[in-house]
C-alpha cells in the first residue's frame, strides 16, 4: 500500500455538495462511492443525483421491515445501493437537481441513467483492509460519528474520546502519514473524509480524522460499490 | 475559555483570541460574544425572524463556544470552533443534517474478498 493516497488527485472525486438543512447525509455518500466506482469503469467523472435517491429511495432492511431510507430522515447507504442496483441506475445531477426537500415525488427517468452498480459490499473493520479496498475499488461510503464535526474547523481530529454510535454518513476519499500533531509531538496517519455541509465546513468541505483506533467508529461500516460501464444518453 | 479567531474571521490560523473568564468582567464578556455573534452572522449571512429568536440563537450560539472549548481540549491535534452550525442546539445539528438510519446490516451482506497488502 502506498504510504499516502488521496484519489482527488486522481480526478475520482466531484465538488464537494451541500445537503442544506435535510438528513440525506446518507445519498451524499452513496452517490460519492458511485461517483468514484464509474469514473475506475469509464474515465468520466460525473456528479450523480441524490435526489433521485431522498424521492425514489424507499428501501428498507431485509431483516426489519419498517427501518427504510427516509428522504431527510435518513437513510442508509448499502440500502441506496441496493436501490440503485434494482432501479437500473442514478441519472445525472443536472437532470435530476437537488433540491433539500424530501415533499417531491420521485421523478427517475430510466432513459437518462448515467452510472449503474455492478455489486457492493462491506469491507472487514480491519484497517489495511479498508485502505486496500479505497486504492483498488475507488472512493468508500463511511460511516463516522459526527459530535466533534459540528466544532471542527481544520486539522487531524483525534478525539481522546468519542462514542462510535453511528449517526452520519460520508465518503472516504483517501489517506495521509504525515499529519502534524504539535501536542504529541509526531506525524499522525489519518483518513481523508469527503462531506457534504459545503466548502465553507471543514478544510473546504473536507475532514481528517486519525486512523488507527476506530476513531468515532469510522472504521465500523465502509461499504464499497463497483460500477458497470454505462454510455450516457 | 479560548476561542479559535480563524473561526470567527477565516484569515489567519495563528491567531488564537482568548478570553480571560477570571479578569474579564462579565460585561467584557457579553460585549466579546456579541461581538463575535456579529461575526458569525455576518459570516454564514444568518438572519432571525424575531428579537426573541435572536435573543435564543444567541444563547445557543454562547453555549456553542463553551462546547468548542471543550472539544478543543479533548481533541488538540484538530481546531475547533465556530462553524455554519454554532447557532444549533445539539438535537438541531442531529435531526437537521445527521440522517444515518439505524444500522443493522443483513445477514447476507456481501463481504469484500481479503486483499493484500504487503505488496
Amino acid at each position: 500500500l502506498p504510504e499516502d493516497f488521496d484519489w482527488r488527485d486522481k480526478g475520482a472525486v466531484g465538488p464537494v455538495k451541500n445537503q442544506g438543512s435535510c438528513g440525506s447525509c446518507w445519498s451524499f455518500s452513496a452517490t460519492g462511492a458511485l461517483e468514484g466506482a464509474h469514473f475506475l469503469a469509464t474515465g468520466e467523472l460525473v456528479s450523480l443525483s441524490e435526489q433521485q435517491l431522498v424521492d425514489c429511495d424507499h428501501e428498507c432492511d431485509p431483516e426489519e421491515p419498517d427501518s427504510c431510507d427516509s428522504g431527510c430522515n435518513g437513510g442508509l447507504m448499502n440500502s441506496a445501493f441496493e436501490y440503485t442496483f434494482k432501479a437500473g441506475g442514478l441519472m445525472r445531477e443536472e437532470d435530476y437537481p437537488y433540491t433539500g426537500t424530501d415533499r417531491g415525488t420521485c421523478k427517475f427517468d430510466k432513459n437518462k441513467v448515467a452510472a449503474r452498480v455492478a455489486n457492493f459490499s462491506v469491507v472487514s473493520l480491519d484497517e489495511d483492509q479498508i485502505a486496500a479496498n479505497l486504492v483498488k475499488n475507488g472512493p468508500l461510503a463511511v460511516a463516522i460519528n459526527a459530535v466533534f464535526m459540528q466544532t471542527y474547523i481544520g486539522g487531524v481530529s483525534c478525539p481522546y474520546i468519542c462514542s462510535r454510535r453511528l449517526d452520519h454518513g460520508v465518503l472516504l476519499v483517501g489517506y495521509g502519514s504525515a499529519g502534524y500533531s504539535p501536542i504529541r509531538m509526531k506525524d499522525k496517519p489519518y483518513w481523508i473524509i469527503k462531506n457534504s455541509w459545503g466548502e465553507k465546513w471543514g478544510e473546504n468541505g473536507f475532514y481528517k480524522i486519525c486512523r488507527g483506533r476506530n476513531v468515532c467508529g469510522v472504521d465500523s461500516m465502509v461499504s464499497t460499490v463497483a460500477a458497470v460501464q454505462t454510455t450516457s444518453q | 475559555s479560548a476561542v479559535q479567531a480563524d473561526a470567527l474571521n477565516g484569515d489567519d490560523p495563528l491567531i488564537r483570541e482568548v478570553v480571560d473568564g477570571q479578569d474579564a468582567s462579565s460585561s467584557n464578556l457579553l460585549s466579546a460574544e456579541q461581538h463575535h455573534f456579529s461575526l458569525f452572522k455576518s459570516k454564514f449571512k444568518k438572519s432571525y425572524g424575531s428579537q426573541e429568536e435572536h435573543d435564543y440563537r444567541f444563547s445557543v450560539f454562547k453555549a456553542n463556544l463553551r462546547r468548542a472549548a471543550r472539544h478543543q481540549a479533548l481533541d488538540p491535534t484538530a481546531s475547533h470552533g465556530v462553524t455554519q452550525f454554532s447557532d444549533l442546539t445539539p438535537a438541531e445539528f442531529r435531526k437537521q443534517v445527521l440522517g444515518l438510519r439505524r444500522l443493522r446490516l443483513p445477514k447476507d451482506a456481501n463481504e469484500a474478498p481479503i486483499l493484500p497488502t504487503s505488496d
